[in-house]
């Protein structure tokens, strides 16, 4: 890989090929990009996440990771044309450039490292971690389920052979905790969004709890917003909605606990399945899912960067 | 590494409360080890299940007796695992 510019977006990529990805970003852009480890996963592996920043200590921020479940590849080929887009987009793009001249925007691309080796290696269908907890007969967490946020309750698993194992307690997997301790480190995030794959959803709080998220209206709006504007590019239609009225009860998720630290913006994206291939979406696709969720990815953080708190 | 051979992936309709109800009742049992892609959610939402080999027969047989809608989706789960590898591959080489 020589350049950045030369990489292929339109390809699905392993997790070595990620990393000197963004190796390069780094060494290409390092007065816009650098490269921040927040922690190792179960099997070792660096948890590395991308800090875009024009400059300032501890500036609000707007976080996105993408692919905290392993095999929904899509997910994690799209954020890696979203570290390219906003390098290429800072000072041509007025609204991003303005963005990032308030806000860092945090992006980790492989939030789920060991998971994503094992679908490249063992199992292309693997979604959990790839931790073993003493005294269980299965291995891997579901990390959309192991944040602290209604952990254990409705939509959630104690069976650890169950793709939605919550594990043993909350935090208990590295990848999440890794995240939580440095959301509240930082202690600035005004946006935090997670990024799946498929079904075409933007959902956001509550997915614990029927009871409606005291912003409900202000995300529901913005919401229905983001999705519109995903759809004027190729007309991919979305459903939105907060996580329990979208789809079902799903305890321990992530926006969940983001939204519960007092992350106003805390949403949830599930990504393109046109063509009904589920988690094997064509690479072909790859660029136009990654080139309509940045549309929304831009609302949100537009309105993040217009409506402070 | 896990193959995938023989498998496939099926989409469900359930039509009303009560298929979507037979339809959880699939989700639920451990033995068949199936795989919801999408979960059961409300009728007329799909859902989407990866079925192993030795639990197809028994899970058509299951929708089908209770009337449920739906059709394969992935016909063969390997050979679309097999074609991205090989696209991999290809792109690699380029």
């Amino acid at each position: 890989l020589q350049t950045t510019e030369t990489f292929n977006y339109a390809a699905y990529h392993n997790l070595d090929e990620i990393n000197a990805f963004m190796d390069l970003l780094v060494t290409e852009k390092s007065n816009l990009v650098s490269k921040l480890q927040i922690g190792k996963s179960y099997e070792g592996r660096p948890i590395n996440v991308l800090k875009f920043s024009t400059g300032g200590i501890k500036r609000p921020a707007i976080w996105i990771d993408t692919g905290i479940h392993s095999r929904e590849w899509v997910t994690q080929a799209s954020g890696v044309w979203f570290a390219k887009k906003i390098v290429d987009s800072y000072g041509k793009d007025p609204s991003l450039t303005s963005i990032l001249n308030n806000f860092d925007i945090f992006l980790e691309i492989v939030t789920n490292p060991d998971g994503f080796a094992f679908t490249h290696s063992q199992n292309r269908m693997w979604r959990k971690t790839r931790s073993h907890h003493s005294g269980l007969s299965c291995i891997g967490v579901d990390p959309n389920r192991n944040w602290d946020a209604g952990f254990g309750g409705p939509g959630s698993s104690g069976n650890s052979c169950t793709e939605t194992y919550r594990g043993p307690y909350a935090n208990s997997e590295s990848e999440v905790k890794a995240i939580v301790d440095f959301v509240q480190d930082h202690g600035n995030i005004k946006a935090f969004i997670s990024i799946h794959s498929y079904s075409q959803l933007l959902l956001y709080p509550y997915g614990y709890t029927t009871q409606k998220a005291a912003d409900h209206e202000e995300l529901d709006a913005l919401a229905k917003k983001a999705v519109n504007a995903l759809a004027s590019l190729h007309g991919t239609k979305y459903r939105y909605g907060s996580i329990t009225a979208a789809i079902y009860p799903a305890s321990g998720g992530t926006i969940d606990w983001t939204y519960d630290q007092g992350i106003k913006y805390s949403y949830t994206f599930e990504l393109r399945d046109t063509g009904r291939h589920g988690f094997l979406l064509p690479a072909s696709q790859i660029v136009p899912t990654a080139e309509e969720t940045w549309l929304a990815l831009m609302v949100i953080m537009e309105h993040t960067r217009d409506h402070p708190y | 590494t896990e193959t995938f051979v023989g498998q496939q992936v099926l989409r469900i309709l359930p039509e009303d409360a009560f298929q979507l109800e037979k339809v959880m009742e699939l989700d639920a049992s451990e033995k068949l080890q199936l795989d919801f892609w999408r979960a059961p959610t409300y009728p007329k939402s799909p859902v989407d299940v990866r079925v192993p080999f030795p639990s197809l027969q028994r899970v058509k047989v299951f929708l089908e007796s209770n009337g449920i809608q739906y059709d394969i989706m992935i016909e063969d789960l390997q050979s679309l695992i097999d074609e991205e590898k090989l696209d991999m591959a290809r792109q690699r080489s380029v």
